[in-house]
């Protein structure tokens, strides 16, 4: 473990919580008797969570974690899988179930055909794998899923007028997490010999670099302290 | 035959 791993995994859990807190607040909003102005505007306009991400994501921890009941790495990689296996699927079932939460759900914008994105990583991972094993193939096919899992979530935004802060903190999160890991490789390969997994650097640099543009737009609206907006 | 290593990140 180095510390731009451990960095990055704990980038991954933020971005998970503060999915997880927005959420709450969906919820908790609707509790009250009488809607509060954040909770009107909360509930009035759509999370701008894209179901169709979240559920790529439950699906690339669904196939990325087949192994953790059979290789035991250490208590820190099975309680984080378990953390991210299960926050995954709650937040699939909230949006798609929760009385209140969902009818913050816009379905009508979050409209990405997500099935396009699985088959042709299926097929790749069938092609291009280190191992054509059934648990080896599934492993690539969650690190090529994984790389753009993100796409319904970026097109959602640039179809929400008002980004909220959490949706973007949210993203923002989640793409620094894998340009950590990416630190964390260039660290790997240095100090390990033999530390070679071309399908996991390239996988992992282009999911990092579908967050470029979305990169640019959350700094430039941090510098300018004005709204995050990206361009239709 | 070779055995890969283990995946031991997340």
């Amino acid at each position: 473990m180095n510390i731009f791993r451990l960095a990055g995994d704990m980038t991954h859990l933020m971005s998970v919580l503060v999915l997880l807190l927005k959420i709450h607040t969906i919820k908790s909003c609707a509790g009250k008797s009488y809607p509060c102005s954040l909770c009107f505007i909360l509930l009035e306009s759509s999370s701008g969570i894209s179901l169709k991400t979240q559920e790529l994501y439950a699906l690339v921890f669904a196939t990325r974690y087949l192994d953790i009941f059979t290789d035991f790495i250490s208590v820190y990689n099975t309680i984080m899988k378990l953390i991210f296996l299960g926050s995954s699927f709650s937040i699939v079932w909230y949006i798609r179930r929760h009385k209140i939460v969902r009818r913050s759900y816009d379905k009508d914008q979050d409209t990405f055909r997500h099935f396009f994105l699985v088959l042709p990583c299926l097929l790749l991972a069938l092609i291009i794998n280190e191992k054509f094993t059934f648990k080896e193939v599934l492993w690539t096919f969650s690190l090529y899923l994984e790389a753009v899992a993100i796409l319904p979530q970026l097109i959602l935004l640039q179809r929400t007028r008002n980004i909220d802060n959490l949706t973007g903190q949210y993203v923002f999160l989640l793409g620094a997490y894998r340009a950590l890991y990416i630190l964390n490789w260039i660290y790997r390969y240095f100090t390990e010999p033999h530390y070679v997994h071309w399908i996991t650097w390239i996988s992992g640099l282009v999911q990092t670099l579908l967050y470029a543009d979305f990169f640019y737009y959350y700094f430039s609206s941090l510098k300018n302290n004005v709204k995050l907006k990206l361009p239709a | 035959h070779q055995e890969l290593p283990l995946k031991d990140e997340l």
